[in-house]
């Protein structure tokens, strides 16, 4: 509904007043301060409807002073966002509210103008007005002078939840100007060292955010350049957080595994390559490399995701956990559970593939840690592999694999392939499913799969995660498994050079 | 507190939550992407905070005449005869400035040459004796700044021979 | 195959932390501080 008459010249008006104290040469924050008590005199900072009323208009008023020139002008978006700023700043915090109780509001009328500018807009929409005045408050707001006492977190976290709400998939023409604000330097690294790693749900949020807009498009390799542009600087933002925040990338693969498209090999290489930065790799190709003494091999890794979320959705972890725990022979459960990891025939389309991708990580992972529990439980040591040779876990595994066509195969093959990471009891555990599933399948179009899954995350680019070096030289050195012997590491010359070639280069 | 992470179909169903359909968010994409953000649309203007702030009395301008950041004030202090003093004061004594970019900019004019090794400027005094794509060699006048006495001292050029400027140097 | 990730203006073998000079995705240059024209000492 309409503002009251008069309203939009009354604001106009405090607007112009409040430019000619930002042209004040010096530093002014007495005249500052004086403005912000104005405002609040005439009731436009309670924090009801009139306040959101009052920073819409001032909002309409800088976009479209922005938009008004051919060569965007920021002065008008600059001094609204040096506004919000002194607003927080200065307001006089009484007793009950915080300093910074303004902020959420001010975002939420941000949020709703972007949503519907991109609406009425679409693709005259332009972002850059936008990305300005989150540019500023990044910027003033994020390094927050200290009168705002350890309010930074909130300062994020409001800004995590703005953007969580302007998303791609919600407004697709700031897909852009989103990652690089997401990204920013003033921004990125705060989120996620504020408060002892409370700020990464929220960032783990935003990726997700950003994967799943880019999903359909990863999916079809051909991307096109505004595509292929977004995911040159999706790359870039992950290789820093490979580099700089290893241990976000290492707690939340799960998740991220989730949504990223099996076609996108080099992507998701880069996240199951972090490690943690205390610990030392040793070299896959090192000779006669003990895996099962190193220490950190019985060590579970920290899973920030929630790995049963999706078997809960689709209401079969109850039937999985009875198995595990009852390993009831005969059980309808493995001759029934192919069909319940298919996608219903009008979510194939959409998905890109017949099978439930999250649900089957979900099982593949959920199957695995709780087999290794039950193990722990007999206290044996966790290192050596046969006591997981009986074991309902393997007869999942096993049914899957004989049961699933080429497609489904290749999904749980790489829900596996995904654990293979730096060292922990997974990586061992999974490293010797795939192994133990190689050498007990009699089937060559199996052990050709297999070798397909790990080798089709090998050809590419690095980086490549350590659970799967040692895992193919495993493959092709023990002679366990008569790897050479196979006739597919022969079916054509360049296949031939290829496995020798990839074979040298792993050692 | 997040909730579960909805798997891959729920995110591209039209319309569940604002969301829209895979053809429409490319028809944005591919909008957005000549409206991308400028280097410009995340720099501010640099407030000037004086390295070394003379302590002047009350009574003199507190802040820089807008002039020192007008092009044209720089251009006449460089085409006049008034020397290359004041050219050299601003990008030594006004760091990180428009001025500061200004005065480089004359003094390149009068063919001045940044050595970021030596971090001084040097002017060929003739032509090069020797000139090859990586360096070149000769006689060069070079801008320093010399202590005679307690009293006697200033800025000051000083003639190099035989000197051999590596254009890996060249600011 | 994937892009030669050295290639994107990150130098991933840098001891540094990355993000300080993290220009934009878009960008493979790292944000250019503001040049040091260092007075040599004998100009103070």
């Amino acid at each position: 509904d309409f503002d009251p008459a008069g309203f939009s010249e009354q604001v106009s008006a405090l607007f112009t007043e409040w430019y000619q104290i930002c042209e004040l040469p010096g530093a002014n924050d007495a005249a500052c301060a004086r403005h912000v008590s104005l405002l609040q005199q005439r009731g436009l900072l309670k924090g009801d409807e009139m306040t959101d009323r009052f920073f819409r208009r001032i909002m309409e008023l800088s976009v479209s002073h922005c938009l008004s020139s051919e060569t965007l002008s920021f002065l008008a978006i600059d001094i609204y966002a040096k506004l919000v700023f002194s607003v927080l700043k200065f307001f006089p915090a009484d007793q009950g509210s915080s300093k910074l109780s303004l902020l959420p509001k001010v975002l939420a009328v941000t949020v709703k103008f972007i949503l519907k500018d991109a609406e009425e807009r679409k693709a005259s929409f332009n972002p850059r007005p936008y990305f300005r005045l989150f540019v500023n408050w990044l910027l003033d707001l994020c390094s927050l002078d200290p009168v705002f006492d350890g309010a930074n977190f909130q300062v994020l976290t409001g800004l995590a939840n703005a953007f969580h709400a302007i998303q791609p998939l919600k407004v697709p023409g700031f897909s852009f100007a989103w990652l690089e604000l997401v990204s920013h330097r003033s921004f990125m690294p705060k989120l996620l060292t504020a408060n002892a790693q409370k700020g990464w749900p929220y960032f783990q949020r935003l990726l997700v955010d950003l994967f799943q807009f880019m999903e359909p498009f990863l999916r079809k390799v051909q991307l096109g350049e505004p595509v292929h542009f977004l995911y040159k600087g999706t790359l870039r933002v992950l290789l820093v957080l490979l580099h700089d925040f290893p241990e976000f990338l290492c707690d939340y693969h799960f998740s991220f595994c989730d949504v990223i498209p099996p076609s996108c090999i080099q992507m998701r290489n880069i996240i199951l390559s972090a490690f943690p930065r205390n610990m030392r790799l040793p070299d896959p190709s090192t000779p006669n490399l003990k895996i099962d003494l190193l220490p950190e091999i019985t060590q579970s890794p920290r899973i920030l995701s929630e790995v049963d979320a999706a078997l809960k959705a689709k209401q079969i972890k109850n039937e999985v956990d009875e198995y595990l725990k009852t390993r009831q022979q005969g059980s309808a459960f493995l001759t029934e559970l192919k069909q319940k990891l298919l996608l219903s025939p009008n979510d194939v389309e959409r998905a890109g593939t017949r099978y439930n991708v999250p649900l089957i990580n979900s099982l593949v992972l959920y199957v695995g840690m709780q087999a290794q529990q039950l193990q722990a439980g007999h206290a044996q040591s966790m290192a050596n592999m046969s006591a997981f040779l009986v074991s309902a876990a393997l007869d999942i595994f096993q049914t899957l694999i004989m049961d699933l066509d080429t497609e489904g195969r290749y999904l749980f093959l790489n829900a596996v392939a995904n654990q293979l990471r730096y060292p922990n009891n997974h990586t061992h555990y999974f490293s010797f499913i795939l192994l133990y599933l190689f050498h007990e399948s009699n089937q060559e179009t199996i052990q050709e799969q297999i070798t397909r899954v790990l080798l089709e995350r090998l050809i590419v680019n690095r980086p490549h995660p350590w659970g799967l070096l040692i895992t193919f030289i495993e493959l092709i050195k023990n002679p366990r498994y008569s790897f050479w012997s196979r006739s597919f590491t022969r079916c054509a010359s360049e296949i031939e050079k290829l496995f020798e070639s990839v074979s040298r280069s792993f050692g | 507190d997040l909730g579960i992470i909805g798997d891959n179909i729920s995110a591209s169903t039209p319309n569940s939550g604002g969301m829209h359909d895979q053809s429409y968010n490319l028809q944005m994409l591919e909008a957005a992407y000549y409206r991308l953000p400028q280097p410009k649309d995340s720099e501010r203007a640099k407030t000037y905070t004086p390295r070394h702030p003379a302590a002047t009395p009350p009574s003199y301008p507190q802040v820089q005449a807008p002039i020192v950041n007008n092009p044209a004030f720089w251009e006449r202090l460089g085409a006049d005869t008034y020397g290359t003093d004041t050219l050299f004061f601003s990008f030594y004594y006004q760091q990180n400035t428009y001025q500061q970019y200004l005065a480089a900019r004359e003094l390149k004019k009068q063919s001045w040459r940044y050595h970021r090794k030596y971090n001084t400027w040097f002017q060929r005094h003739e032509e090069p004796k020797v000139a090859t794509d990586d360096f070149e060699q000769g006689t060069y006048v070079y801008f320093d700044f010399h202590i005679a006495s307690d009293e006697q001292h200033g800025w000051c050029q000083r003639i190099k021979t035989e000197f051999t400027f590596e254009y890996s140097y060249l600011e | 195959l994937g892009l030669d990730l050295t290639t994107l203006g990150l130098n991933l073998n840098s001891s540094e932390t990355l993000h300080k000079k993290f220009s934009s995705p878009w960008s493979d240059e790292p944000v250019r501080g503001e040049p040091e024209f260092n007075v040599p000492g004998c100009y103070y």
